[in-house]
């Protein structure tokens, strides 16, 4: 594993270390999407069906429980906590995720790299993640001003994105057969999606103002 | 070459 790679695996653990400390602390979700909270409940939950066929490392078994496991307990305290699902902007929250599911499992059966239930199960993973994060973002936008936690969940999670890029970098220059060109593409087109969150984002930061997202 | 099919990423 090299520093990148594990660098964007520590992103993507802090970022829902925040959104957890943000939904404990504050007792609310606000400017939180529950679907794209559920998109990724179902993303881990499809990608890490290998957790009973093959087993990686201790760091990569435990890593999938933790995502797995943390984001059941968001959707569950967005949905059955009494103090919480009450502030769950669930008007700014429309987004049509069931789309974003179908259009992710077509192209998973048509592009996978074999046609077996668990490769087509992790190209659905992929595809529904690379896309998974746009309610959130749409959400965003929407609202307009974003609280300080909320901006630092999404900006770890696009951390983490980037990271993965300089991984696969690395990787097709140090590991002769590096080739991944599901999971790099579908990663080039989900970090891409963080650009312009990112531009408003260290503008807030670099003026030492409260992130707003035009309208 | 059997190797380089590990899906050893999260």
């Amino acid at each position: 594993m090299n520093i990148f790679r594990f660098a964007g695996d520590m992103t993507h653990l802090i970022s829902i270390v925040v959104l957890l400390l943000k939904i404990y602390a504050t007792k609310s979700c606000s400017g939180i999407s529950l679907k794209t909270q559920e998109l990724y409940v179902i993303v881990f939950l499809a990608r890490y069906l290998d957790l009973f066929t093959d087993f990686i490392s201790v760091y990569n078994t435990v890593m999938k429980l933790v995502f797995i496991g943390s984001s059941l307990a968001i959707v569950w305290c967005m949905r059955m906590h009494r103090a919480v699902k009450r502030t769950y902007d669930k008007e700014l929250d429309t987004f049509r995720h069931y789309f974003l599911v179908l259009g992710s499992f077509v192209l998973a059966l048509l592009l996978h790299e074999k046609f077996t239930f668990q490769e087509i199960f992790w190209a659905f993973s992929i595809y529904l993640e690379a896309v998974a994060i746009l309610p959130q973002l749409v959400m965003l936008q929407r609202s307009g001003n974003v609280d300080n936690l909320t901006g630092q969940y999404v900006f770890f999670l696009g951390a983490y994105r980037a990271f993965y890029i300089l991984n696969w970098i690395y990787r097709f220059f140090t590991e002769p057969h590096f080739s991944r060109w599901i999971a790099c593409l579908s990663g080039l087109v989900q970090t891409a999606f963080y650009a312009d969150f990112f531009y408003y984002y260290f503008i807030s930061w670099k003026n030492n103002a409260k992130l707003q997202l035009p309208a | 070459k059997e190797e380089d099919d590990v899906k050893d990423e999260l």
